[in-house]
């Protein structure tokens, strides 16, 4: 079995995709085989593992508008798949995937591609994170609709738990009508502030609300605040800049240390069910 | 005359309704009557100042359906517009514009409503600021529609660059079809780090796009990266939580003081011309 997650928020700029990065190079560096999918147009994990979204072909946009089929139709997967460093694949974005939510609009079982494309690669990979879009549109749903679970990362201010109703609530949508197992598993903290009491006040606002949660019947009743939190740190800013994971730019930084240890955890807590 | 400012940026969390809010306060403080425009159906800047989205009737959602005509007909702005603070309007959002996007999609003018709100409102207001959702959508053109400028709040980030050209790019478009007096007048650096060598890099990299640009006959033309850079200050995130301006939350801390001077910068730069 594999561990798939889709790492979410409508939110821009809240640190999914150096999440999804970094996050995904942790866990390839513990020797887990991993597969990081860039879900987003905007092509930033792409570009981030120093691949350019404007020469990729074929990208997860072709994959989209003609995934395999029961038939043996379909582009290939593997085809599309790169594999960027040790146990670590990358299904690139590449700069069409704009056009993608208007094209796949009126398509057979439009929210189901991504999970097509997945299947085949659930026997390579143990872990696949798929970096998810500042939207909840037709792309973010199929995240949702091929994930087993969400993480959510986001920044502990105020204006960032606004959002956070519309999120749920999406989620519990995807569940009901294409993913019945999908559950909400964490909030990662990102951009972290540890020495503000504002922070720490939103975090216990989001604690207290989990706990309520616990004991319903709704997708984020087991969800917990991710342990450790993601420490503000300039290095995770520049990496991008050269094509590198953070563990490749500043090997022992605080973005390092908190990414590797926060990969740790996940093949923790894996390792134990 | 007025001053007629969007701010705009189709990404995600980078300071646009911290820096529509603070500036909007920090040119009322100084005696300049301005009118904050609530544009994005997050409502966040309706909610930093005090006022429940929840609770809006008239908003600037029913004004964008029903906007004043020429013939007499259609909703007065001034029933939607709240007084919130000494020299300090508001044209506040409700939380059913999320409907605005589509249905405005085919109505006449669709870019030209908010326009058409503004113009009985510029004998009142010598500011007008339009807080712009993080998209490229049709509210975002209506903003840029009814603008005479731009301003691009963003963080001094690698990643954040990238949007940059398909920001400038829309400006473009919409300086040749609706409004060709539209220019791009400043960038304004949010949750700026001025120790990191990475910030002053990305900074260098933008002042050097804009001065090869300076000669072109591009929108952009004339835009500066603003002084000072409004520096990273918690104050700044907790502000919104009391529905206060951070003038009346901490008066004197980094963030009043940035957006303060910055708001100086502009009514200077208003009068000398
Ligand atoms: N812990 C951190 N410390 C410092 N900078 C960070 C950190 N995490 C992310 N950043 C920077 O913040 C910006 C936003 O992060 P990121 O691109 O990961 O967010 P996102 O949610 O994927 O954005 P989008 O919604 O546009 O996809 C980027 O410039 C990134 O380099
Ligand atoms: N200078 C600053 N220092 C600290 N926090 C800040 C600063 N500027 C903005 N923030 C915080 O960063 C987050 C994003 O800012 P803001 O909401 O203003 O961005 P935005 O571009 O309007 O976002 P959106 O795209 O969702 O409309 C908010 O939680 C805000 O309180
Ligand atoms: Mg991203
Ligand atoms: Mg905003």
């Amino acid at each position: 079995a594999s561990r798939v997650i889709a790492l979410m928020n409508q939110k821009g700029g809240v640190g999914k995709t150096t999440t999804s990065v970094n996050l995904a190079a942790g866990l390839a560096a513990v020797g887990r085989p991993t597969l990081l999918v860039d879900l987003d147009p905007q092509g930033h994990a792409t570009m981030h593992m120093g691949v350019d979204p404007g020469s990729v072909d074929p990208s997860l946009y072709d994959l989209l508008l003609d995934p395999p089929a029961a038939s043996g139709e379909g582009l290939d997967p593997l085809d599309a798949l790169m594999c960027i460093r040790p146990n670590l694949g990358l299904l690139p974005c590449n700069v069409d995937m704009a056009a993608a939510e208007h094209e796949l609009s009126d398509v057979d079982e439009r929210q189901l591609r991504l999970r097509r494309i997945l299947a085949p690669l659930l026997e390579i990979y143990e872990f696949v994170l798929i970096d998810c879009p500042p939207s909840l549109g037709l792309l973010t749903l199929n995240g949702l609709a091929a994930a087993r679970e969400v993480m959510v990362p986001m920044q502990a201010h105020f204006l960032a738990l606004q959002g956070v109703g519309k999120l749920l609530e999406t989620v519990t949508l995807v569940g009901q009508h294409v993913n019945p197992s999908l559950r909400v598993s964490g909030i990662i903290l990102c951009m972290h502030d540890e020495n503000t009491r504002h922070s720490r006040e939103v975090v216990d606002d989001i604690r207290s609300f989990l706990e309520d949660s616990s004991e319903q019947d709704v997708p984020w009743a087991g969800a917990r605040v991710c342990d450790p939190a993601i420490r503000r740190n300039i290095k995770l800013a520049e990496c991008p800049s050269f094509g590198q994971t953070v563990f490749e730019y500043a090997p022992g930084c605080p973005g390092a240390q908190d990414y590797g240890a926060l990969a740790q955890s996940l093949v923790d807590e894996w390792d134990a069910m």
